[in-house]
């Protein structure tokens, strides 16, 4: 089963189960297995966030540093809930406008080559 | 260099750093 | 009896008030440089090295855009693995003491309340009008800055 992991997270973020809950800058908690071909999709809740916050998702390697946003470098790939701005090395394009908030169901997918 | 800083603040204590969103950002369109 | 952690907070919250020990003063090392105003003993606490508390990653990027504008980095202190003290733009004069390969103090992180904060203590007697410096035990890096501390036993470089 697919859960949040429980060593491949910053120390710094709570994990209770499958919700992950961060506080202060950006930092980062990735699944329990990963992916190397083919299509694969996951949805999560957003289920709340005060004020003036924001977070990011979206797939990273091994390699992309736990103490920044996925999609700080070459190793990941990220979409904020501010403007729905797209970020891989730590350049935002446009992508989604408007973004999203607490309350939405994200989806992320990726399409990795099969035979390469 | 911070001998001089103009705008260099005196600090009586560490300050705790408040990151901002955009803290690992390089460009953002 | 005040246990060592108090005893602790109490010295360093003295040193706001004993000021008077130290004077800021152009350094024969590098540019400016903190002196002994007074002849201090082994293990007195001097002054603590304060700034703004950043974690590393942070502090990377901040020492790569301090580089691009020619300010340098040695006022970036590293507490532990995960933060970082940078008194770049802001903290106190601990800034200026200059580094020494033979020094007559020692930088220590000290646990108080659960703030990790950095004194300087005094390693040796330091006569009045000496100057105040410590190892910065900075890692060793590919392009290194010279070390100017003319000290006999100086290794060359601070990285």
């Amino acid at each position: 089963t697919v859960n949040v992991s429980s060593n491949d997270r910053a120390f710094q973020l709570s994990i209770n189960g499958n919700s992950i809950t961060g506080f202060e800058g950006y930092s980062m908690a990735r699944a329990s297995h990963g992916v190397s071909k083919g299509t694969w999709y996951f949805e999560v809740n957003f289920d709340d966030q005060p004020d003036d916050s924001h977070i990011r998702i979206g797939w990273s390697q091994s390699y992309a540093s736990l103490q920044a946003c996925v999609g700080y470098n070459k190793f990941s790939y990220g979409w904020r809930s501010k403007h729905g701005t797209k970020f891989h090395e730590a350049k935002g394009k446009k992508y989604h406008f408007g973004g999203f908030k607490q309350g939405d169901v994200l989806g992320c997918l990726i399409h990795l080559p099969v035979d390469k | 260099w911070s001998a001089f800083a103009p705008e260099f603040q005196e600090l009586e204590e560490n300050e705790k750093y408040i990151e901002k969103e955009n803290e690992f950002d390089m460009e953002d369109e | 009896s005040l246990g060592d952690a108090n005893n602790d907070f109490f010295k360093i919250n003295q040193l706001k008030f004993r000021k008077k020990m130290i004077k800021f003063a152009r350094s024969r090392i590098h540019g400016w440089g903190l002196y002994a105003m007074e002849s201090i003993a082994p293990d007195e606490m001097i002054v603590e090295y304060i700034g703004q508390t950043i974690r590393s990653l942070v502090a990377e990027e901040r020492e790569k855009a301090y580089e691009r504008r020619g300010i340098g980095s040695s006022y970036l202190f590293r507490i532990d693995l995960h933060h970082v003290i940078d008194a770049t733009k802001r903290g106190n004069f601990a800034r200026f003491i200059n580094h020494s390969c033979q020094p007559n103090c020692y930088a220590k992180v000290l646990t108080i309340e659960g703030e990790k904060r950095i004194v300087i203590y005094s390693r040796t007697i330091i006569k009045k009008g000496e100057e105040i410096t410590y190892d910065y035990k900075f890692p060793i890096e590919d392009d290194k800055i010279d070390c100017l501390c003319g000290a006999k036993t100086c290794r060359g470089y601070l990285n």
